[in-house]
């Protein structure tokens, strides 16, 4: 564990706790898109599911523990008892479009045929993708709500301080992982627009909306 | 090359 790992975790669980916090507090998950949600709990079932085979620290479980609960809970915020909320006509992202590409590469591109190992290799090109279906909802309707677009950027964050933490890992313990390192650069940079966007207005006080 | 600590990260 170093310092990296460390502050992508707390962004981490900062960007769920905020999500679930604005859910609960409005009573509304309007601007969220379920589609990206429904993708992150299947990230976090298929990457944790070594909860049951491997044990790590007393840290790495119980966060799993915490994404797993957070992420199905925001599911049922979103989906049942927030339904009349959900803004389902601006959630049109074809989510089989990242799925079935995700199966195949996990197919060709994993370090090992095993359940686990797949279903791990599988977790990382989907949580590299997962955003695109609330970028596509924000991108449809011009703007996101200035909570939404922080959790955006937590989310974000976490991704690219575990690049920085990979390098330093190469460095200091010569570890490295190419399938995590690729996919969480191509993760990073597809928020990179949003990072711009986020700082340039979100952080001056402006409302987040897309130019015209 | 699966040895269980690989994957220590979240």
């Amino acid at each position: 564990m170093n310092i990296f790992r460390l502050l992508g975790d707390i962004c981490h669980l900062v960007a769920i706790i905020v999500l679930l916090l604005k859910i609960w507090k409005t009573r509304s998950c309007a601007g969220i898109s379920g589609k990206s949600q429904i993708l992150f709990a299947l990230v976090y079932t298929t990457r944790y599911v070594d909860l049951f085979f491997t044990y790590v620290s007393l840290y790495n479980s119980v966060m799993k523990v915490i994404f797993l609960a957070s992420s199905y809970a925001t599911l049922y915020l979103i989906y049942v008892k927030f339904k009349a909320t959900y803004d389902f006509n601006h959630d049109t992202f074809r989510i089989e479009f990242l799925l079935i590409p995700c199966v195949i590469l996990s197919l060709l591109i994993t370090h090992d045929y095993s359940p686990v190992e797949l279903l791990w290799t599988f977790s990382i090109y989907l949580e590299a993708v997962a955003i695109l279906p609330q970028l596509f909802m924000v991108s449809k309707t011009g703007e996101a709500e200035t909570i939404t677009s922080h959790y955006l950027f937590a989310l974000g964050a976490y991704r690219a301080l575990y690049i920085v933490n990979w390098i330093y890992r190469y460095y200091t313990e010569s570890f490295i992982d190419g399938i995590a390192v690729v996919a969480g650069i191509i993760q990073t940079i597809l928020y990179a627009d949003f990072f711009y966007l986020y700082i340039t207005k979100v952080l001056k006080g402006k409302d987040f909306k897309l130019p015209a | 090359a699966s040895n269980p600590s690989r994957h220590d990260e979240l």
